[in-house]
């Protein structure tokens, strides 16, 4: 798969996400 | 006994790769095997791993005696609620959960040994209307419950000697949870799949919902057995109860799943899907590691290799009836293979 199948990926997405997502 | 023993059929050249029966555990009491699972257990310093059996009533403990011979270590007797199944705990010594109830499970209990006493003991974890609940690292226990309106996603840690400390909170989604899946690469990363076909993540530090995405609508009720991240990407081992055959994939059993979390945007990886010309459905099954196992509805169990997306080993129904479980060893690549009347194989893989 590439990236423009799965869209920008990140290798932090988990500390990405908790920064982003309500307490 | 050796006529009872069914001869498993390799699928391919993969010499090393092998289905090979080692031994039986011979219940003349049990009635019917609900669940079968392994647990180390230590005693007198000898730290073994041991068979756990599952009965509607009874749960045994069982320690290797000898190479072919097993002995039952004791028999804890539950209450009038059935057990349902095994919860098993990774990386515990003396400790085994179960979940009891009928048809959903209603109260979770936990079986240990108390050396402070010297005596096999159990005492209650959880009660409620308990829709999914996994065994974590760390002697935690993560299950989801439905009173009323609400749906409660708690994390229940245990002390080595099984007292449940406090438990933590996680903000439950909207969609009923029906199975979760630690996400091995992120230590605090939870995983679960939902009814409506979705799957959501927690933070099990923060007790954060962190993103809900949705699987698809080809493959309903898809039930989340591991997960992994990788390169930035998350990879998730999925059973498809109710999946149906098509031309292209055949009659899947297993799917990996690419999601990039970020987006929630998903890519299928590897289908494996029931040997060619195999009649029946996937019933109920277990994945560790690359290695999937699963009971078949025509009494036979099925054994991938997920990264190869191909059938390896099929052990067939034997003389003595159907194959009603299959569940992995803890330690090794043992394969504990549960009938319907109550009669547990060990095989090594």
């Amino acid at each position: 798969c590439s990236d423009s199948d799965l869209g920008p990926i990140s290798l932090n997405w988990f500390e990405e996400l908790s920064s982003e997502a309500p307490p | 006994n050796e006529a009872e023993q069914s001869t498993p059929v390799l699928f391919d050249d993969l010499a090393e790769e092998n289905l090979q029966f080692v031994s039986k555990l011979k219940d003349s009491s049990s009635s019917c095997a609900v669940d079968v699972s392994t647990v180390w257990w230590e005693a007198a310093g000898c730290r073994e791993l041991c068979v756990v059996t599952a009965c509607e009533n009874s749960v045994s403990l069982w320690k290797p005696l000898a190479p072919d011979h097993w002995g039952k270590v004791y028999t804890w007797q539950l209450g009038e609620i059935p057990v349902i199944q095994i919860i098993p705990l990774l990386d515990t010594c003396n400790l085994i959960c179960i979940a009891l109830g009928n048809l959903e499970i209603g109260e979770i209990r936990l079986l240990l040994y108390s050396s402070e006493n010297d005596s096999f003991k159990q005492s209650l974890v959880k009660t409620g209307n308990i829709k999914a609940v996994l065994g974590l690292k760390d002697r935690r226990l993560v299950s989801s419950s439905r009173s009323m309106q609400e749906q409660e996603v708690e994390v229940v840690s245990f002390s080595e000697t099984g007292r449940s400390k406090h438990g933590q909170t996680l903000m439950p989604p909207e969609e009923t949870i029906l199975a979760f899946a630690e996400v091995e690469g992120v230590k605090d990363a939870l995983l679960g799949t939902t009814a409506m076909n979705s799957i959501v993540i927690w933070n099990l530090k923060t007790g954060q919902l962190l993103k809900k995405m949705h699987i698809g609508y080809s493959y309903p009720a898809s039930i989340c057995h591991r997960a992994y991240s990788d390169s930035g990407l998350l990879f998730v081992v999925l059973s498809h109860p109710h999946a149906k055959e098509s031309e292209s994939c055949g009659n899947p059993a297993f799917r990996v799943i690419a999601f990039n979390p970020k987006t929630a945007r998903s890519t299928g990886v590897i289908f494996s899907s029931l040997p060619p010309g195999h009649a029946g459905r996937y019933m109920e099954g277990e994945v560790k590691d690359a290695l999937a196992a699963a009971v078949l509805s025509s009494g036979a169990i099925a054994v991938w290799d997920l990264l190869l997306g191909r059938c390896t080993a099929l052990l067939p129904p034997g003389p003595a009836g159907s194959w009603a479980l299959v569940r992995w060893s803890a330690g090794g690549s043992g394969l504990l293979a549960g009938r319907g009347d109550g009669g547990v194989c060990l095989y090594r893989y």
